[in-house]
């Protein structure tokens, strides 16, 4: 199918056709009568520089919205986009007029990482604690064997 | 009326990000 | 009731109508400038024709009524125009989503599911802080226990140096040897008495 662009252009171009043909020669000479019988050729050559004209001020009026809305960058990304899309059969998510419900999902992707960042390190932590605990019970238990063996060695010599 | 429309479809297009930038500041500042 | 093309602006940066107007009014500017152009054309002609009866106001009857016309068909075709560019060119399709709003799509997340996500962040960081002072606590006593641990294994070197010192001169088990101690000054005591029963 043409893109945007190419179908911008001819719509445009069907209208200024469309246009001229509606306004003929001959309606122009028959608004202008008086002066045509007086002056055909001149009548001729003033209509034909009134269309000429005519379609090249449009063209360029055309041209300059054009490069001012930067519309044909425009028209290929939207041609794109419409074209990824085009397995997408239901309505599209539409703004809901509520910001703060909109802005929620944009955050989401990034909450999502957070989490799975969170949950990473506080496996680390627990698995740091855990080894940590190991050897503070060690320790306990090594502390209550000096303990024990000090008690035994202060009892025989009492 | 045609101003508000250009104007709140802009803050569409540009803000969400903007929020995102902010946000993503503190969580790495909160990681860090 | 007026669709306001919201998306359409959001897309491209302006609405469709603005752009349809704003092509209209030069379109219909260009159209009579041109008249107005054609007029003083053709009054400039007539005056090399003294004797020419045609009066600028007959001309300017003409220009109107070719004007009216033009303008006539010219709203016409530009409302087909518009109608054509408002459904083919600047519009989106319902079914597109523009890609900064992608995201919508790919987590559509509803007020209570984002709620339980940032919950359930926060529950995180304070299972995250609890851990962290955990960890110091943990940390703190090893340290605790470490020097706790030095002085119990100073105080068994002690009583290994006191051992020893048995060791060095000759008791090895001081029990035995304290016993032993005991009975000869228990000896002595008795042998002491005896002398001195004796002397007397």
């Amino acid at each position: 199918a043409p893109g945007r662009a190419q179908v911008f252009a001819a719509v445009v171009d069907t209208f200024l056709e469309k246009l001229v043909t509606a306004g003929s020669y001959q309606r122009f000479a028959n608004c202008y009568r008086s002066f045509y019988k007086l002056q055909p050729e001149m009548t001729r050559s003033i209509y034909d520089q009134l269309v000429s004209q005519l379609q090249t001020s449009i063209k360029e009026e055309i041209q300059e919205v054009k490069d001012e809305g930067n519309l044909d960058m425009l028209f290929n990304s939207l041609d794109k986009i419409v074209e990824e899309a085009k397995d997408h059969k239901e309505p599209a998510w539409r703004p809901s007029g509520i910001p703060e419900e909109d802005v929620r999902s944009a955050m989401v992707p990034y909450l999502l990482k957070h989490r799975s960042y969170l949950r990473k390190v506080l496996k680390e932590k627990e698995e740091e604690n855990r080894k940590v605990a190991e050897s503070v019970l060690a320790g306990r238990e090594r502390i209550a064997e000096l303990q024990q063996l000090i008690q035994a060695r202060k009892l025989a010599w009492q | 009326f045609d101003e508000l429309i250009v104007e709140t479809a802009t803050k569409r297009k540009q803000w969400p990000k903007k929020i995102l930038m902010h946000a993503i500041q503190t969580m790495k500042a909160e990681q860090e | 009731s007026v669709n306001p093309m919201a998306y359409e602006a959001q897309f491209f940066g302006f609405t469709p109508q603005t752009c349809m107007l704003r092509i209209y009014t030069a379109f219909q500017d260009y159209l009579f400038e041109m008249m107005l152009v054609v007029e003083r054309v053709i009054l400039k002609k007539l005056d090399g024709f003294p004797g020419c009866k045609i009066s600028p106001c007959q001309i300017r009857k003409s220009t109107e009524k070719f004007l009216l016309f033009m303008k006539d068909h010219f709203d016409k075709l530009f409302s087909k125009m518009e109608e054509v560019l408002l459904q083919l060119v600047l519009n989106i399709p319902e079914n597109v989503i523009l890609p900064e709003d992608k995201v919508h799509e790919q987590y559509p997340y509803t007020k209570e599911q984002f709620q339980a996500l940032q919950e359930e962040i926060q529950q995180l960081q304070q299972q995250y802080r609890a851990e962290a002072s955990a960890g110091q606590a943990l940390q703190a006593e090893l340290e605790e226990q470490k020097a706790v641990r030095a002085e119990l294994e100073k105080i068994l070197q002690w009583f290994d140096g006191l051992d020893n010192i048995c060791r060095e001169h000759g008791t090895s088990n001081f029990k035995e040897s304290f016993a032993f101690l005991t009975q000869n000054c228990k000896k002595l005591q008795a042998v002491l008495k005896d002398v001195e029963k004796k002397s007397k």
